[in-house]
This record gives C-alpha cells, structure tokens and sequence, in this order.
C-alpha cells in the first residue's frame, strides 16, 4: 500500500 | 484527492511557474542558486523513474510528472544560457552560489541506502530523492541569507514551493485517516523540508504579508 501512495504522489 | 493535496500541487506548479515567468519577464537571473535548480533536477529524475514502468497511474499524475522533469531541466537550461547572454549576472550568481552541495548529495545518499522500503535500484532512487528534496532548498536559503536584500518574484518562488511540502503533510494525515496507508519515509523528509523553510516562512510573514497588509488603506 505504501507503494502506492509513493508513485501516486507527486 | 483531498483539497490539501490539490493545493498542494497546485503551489508546487505555481512556484515554477512565477520563477520561468520571472527569468522570462525580466531577463534576469539575479538571486537564483544554480545548485538548488539542479538539485531538483536531480529529485525529479530519480523519483519518477516509475514513469518508465507505464504502468501509468492517473493521466493528471503523468502529466504532472512530465512537467516537473521538463519545467526542471527548462530552468537550468534558461541558468546556463545566460552564461553568455548575461555574463557579469551569471558570474555574479556563482560568487554568492558557494553552498557546499556535495555535503547534501553525500548525507542524502547515505540516508537513502540506510532508510528505504526495500534495497533495490528504483526504492533507493525514490528514497534519495525524497531526502534530497526536503533540503534542496539550502543553497538558495544560502545565497538569500548572504545577499540579504532579494527580489520579490523570487521571494515568492520559495514560499510557494515552501508550501507545497507543507500542504502535503495535512494530505498524509487525510490520507492515514481515510485510506488508512502512510509513507513514514516520505512523512519524516516532509516534515524536515516544513522546518528546513520555517525561518523563511517566518521572515515572509514578517516582510511581505505585514508589510502588504500595512499598505492597506
């Protein structure tokens, strides 16, 4: 999930 | 998205934005660290090498994404091209640039190898990236502090990209509160860039909003 709000993320 | 992401991102693309209008209008470099542009040059290439994958999250998020690599490289670009175009500004510009960047690049490398989601190439990458950009600010700070008067538009840059960091930390607390996901890495630079520009943050307030609100009739 972390992974996810990295490269969702600017 | 939540309204402090948008925000957020909004005074990020803001904060570009007044400077290429400002190196632009004026035809002048004066105030701008070098260092500092390419240092974000450098956080942009290594956080987004997810573009690569194509596996391709929102188009607003590549869009984004896009901009920053190329706004980025654009005003490094536009730095070195007054090399020849504004020669004793360029030169002027490198006598009062003397922030010892390795320092960072050493300290953000370290902490990058040391504190990452997982020791593979594009993790270490994003991870540099992140502490890389919470103090790529410094030698602009650095220079600001030593020549001590600064234009406004420049001024305005900082804080709008002071912001950005700063909007995002309310995001993460939306975002743990509602989606129930947290980068602690990400969290912990973010917070650490909200203090790195705290004393800035504070003289703005202090030169630009109680001056323009004494102003008022």
């Amino acid at each position: 999930l972390a992974h996810n709000l990295k490269h969702d993320e600017l | 998205m939540n309204p402090f992401r948008i925000l957020g991102d909004l005074s990020h693309l803001a904060s570009i934005l007044v400077l290429i209008f400002n190196i632009k209008s004026t035809n002048t470099i004066e105030g701008i660290s070098i260092k500092t542009q390419v240092l974000y040059v450098l956080v942009f290439l290594t956080r987004y090498l997810d573009l690569f994958s194509f596996r391709l999250v929102s188009f607003y998020n590549t869009i984004m994404k896009l901009f920053f690599i190329s706004s980025s490289i654009y005003v490094v670009v536009l730095l070195q091209r007054s090399k020849t175009t504004q020669a004793v500004a360029y030169k002027t510009m490198l006598l009062t640039d003397t922030f010892k960047v390795q320092y960072i690049l050493l300290g953000t490398l370290i902490a990058a190898f040391v504190i990452n989601h997982k020791f593979t190439f594009v993790e270490i990458a994003w991870s540099f990236s992140v502490w890389l950009e919470s103090v790529a600010i410094l030698p602009q700070l650095f220079m600001l502090s030593k020549s001590g008067k600064s234009k406004s538009l420049t001024v305005h840059y900082i804080f709008a990209l002071g912001l950005y960091r700063t909007l995002y930390i309310p995001n993460w607390i939306w975002r743990y509160h509602t989606e129930g996901v947290i980068d602690k890495i990400a969290l912990a630079a973010g917070i650490i860039q909200t203090l790195v520009y705290s004393d800035f943050f504070y003289l703005y307030y202090k030169k630009v909003i109680k001056r323009s609100a004494l102003n008022l009739p």
